[in-house]
């Protein structure tokens, strides 16, 4: 789907800010 | 009594009381305890983790600007003093634990978004953070392309039609869409021990 067809909340869980696997890679 | 004292940072709480109030055992308390350290040692060595050490953890970048990463630091730092203290940090990640109940991570992510803090998430607060999603993108959507999204969105949503997303408008979107809720549920904390396993030789407890 295109970001224009998506759900806003969908589209910005997108977020890398969202991701806190991050903290976990070492 | 004894007089032998560990001194630790500010904030810090024994792991024995936080895994007694999280789905944390005490083992694993620890290992989260070596993950705190690195963190908040890395910028300044202080066993607070401040916003550019939360940043380079997220981005490798300290000077990263990022709304979502702002809104995620702001719900951590509970006492609002602006560092994230080892027990924030254990009992704010207590909620992206895979056995924490659904609606303990929906009411964290309706507040993340809630960016006024007003108990609504209201129409500009949609349109700003779709617009700061497109711009970690190189989609180069236009204004109208925001606009209709956010336009599309609020009618889905806000069934009650007062231009605002209240928490129960939330949680009917969420039942109906759960995968919105996928940030909120971190695997890594089941494994947490063997993500950061040099505890094992310093642990004290067994579970």
């Amino acid at each position: 789907r295109t970001p224009v067809a998506m759900n806003a909340f969908e589209l910005i869980s997108k977020s890398k800010g969202l991701n806190l696997g991050s903290l976990f890679e070492k | 009594f004894s007089l032998k004292r560990t001194k630790h940072p500010r904030g810090y709480e024994e792991p024995q009381v936080l895994a007694s109030e999280t789905p944390f055992t005490v083992n694993e308390i620890e290992a989260l305890h070596n993950l705190f350290k690195k963190l908040s040692t890395s910028i300044i060595n202080d066993g607070l983790i401040h916003k550019e050490e939360f940043l380079l953890a997220l981005f490798r970048n300290s000077s990263k600007q990022n709304l979502f990463a702002d809104r995620v630091f702001y719900m951590f730092d509970r006492k609002r003093n602006g560092v994230i203290e080892f027990g924030e940090f254990v009992r704010s990640l207590s909620i992206f634990h895979p056995h924490t109940p659904e609606h303990e991570k929906s009411s964290f992510m309706f507040k993340l978004y809630d960016l006024d803090g007003t108990g609504f998430i209201q129409r500009h607060e949609l349109k700003k953070m779709v617009g700061a999603l497109l711009s970690e993108t190189d989609l180069g959507l236009s204004e109208e392309s925001i606009e209709a999204i956010v336009e599309q969105t609020m009618v889905e949503v806000d069934t009650n039609k007062d231009g605002k997303i209240d928490e129960e408008e939330w949680k009917e979107l969420v039942a109906k869409n759960p995968s919105i809720l996928k940030n909120m549920t971190l695997p890594y904390l089941k494994e947490v021990t063997l993500a950061f396993p040099s505890f094992v030789l310093d642990s004290e407890v067994d579970d």
